[in-house]
């Protein structure tokens, strides 16, 4: 455990809550793809089926469990609870041209070839891309309400800290993983745009609006 | 490397 994996794994639950609090607090889910949201849950459970296998620290069983059930929690909230407040006319990215690609890269790209291992390494390379739903439903509506951003800008910046804690954990331990950091770095690649706008617009107290 | 090897990050 380094302060970049840390703060990583803090911006990572602080983009969970601050999402969680946003549907609960306004009742309301507007904005927010569903879609996005049933990747990640179905990202968290691929990777953390080593739950059962593998033991690491009970700072990561803790957080692996947390991850889980606040992915499941908010896919409820969107699909059950508030579903009345779901924009779904506007969360319409297909879902199966990211996981059906994932997959296949899984079973040809990975460290080992059993049935833990690949799902390990579908959920890194379907993670890489599954805030595209979301960042496709902010291009189309043109806008994201501030809250919205800045749950964005927290779920980036963590694979972006973490990229940070792997050069760290290279230069210190000579430890590295190349499929976690390519896929890494892809992920933190597609937050750039967002990124950008953000310090821009957002910081600057202006609503996060594309340009038309 | 030794594979499987355990992943040891979230």
């Amino acid at each position: 455990m380094n302060i970049f994996r840390l703060t990583g794994d803090l911006a990572h639950l602080i983009a969970i809550i601050i999402l969680l609090h946003k549907i609960w607090k306004s009742r309301s889910c507007a904005g927010i793809s569903g879609k996005s949201q049933v990747l990640f849950a179905l990202v968290y459970t691929t990777r953390y089926l080593d739950l059962v296998t593998s033991y690491v620290s009970i700072y990561n069983t803790f957080m692996k469990f947390v991850f889980l059930a606040t992915s499941y929690a908010t896919i409820y909230l969107i699909y059950v609870k508030f579903k009345a407040t779901y924009d779904h006319n506007h969360d319409t990215f297909r879902i199966e041209f990211l996981i059906l690609p994932s997959l296949a890269l899984a079973l040809l790209i990975n460290h080992y070839f059993n049935f833990l291992e690949v799902l390990w390494t579908f959920s890194i390379y379907l993670e890489s891309v599954a805030i595209l739903p979301q960042l496709f439903m902010v291009s189309k509506t043109g806008e994201a309400e501030s809250i919205t951003s800045h749950y964005l800008f927290a779920l980036g910046s963590y694979r972006a800290l973490y990229i940070l804690n792997w050069i760290y954990r290279y230069a210190t331990e000579g430890h590295y993983d190349l499929i976690a950091i390519v896929a890494g770095v892809v992920q933190t690649v597609l937050y750039c745009d967002f990124f950008y706008l953000y310090i821009t617009k957002v910081l600057k107290g202006k609503k996060l609006q594309l340009p038309a | 490397k030794r594979f499987p090897m355990p992943h040891d990050e979230l």
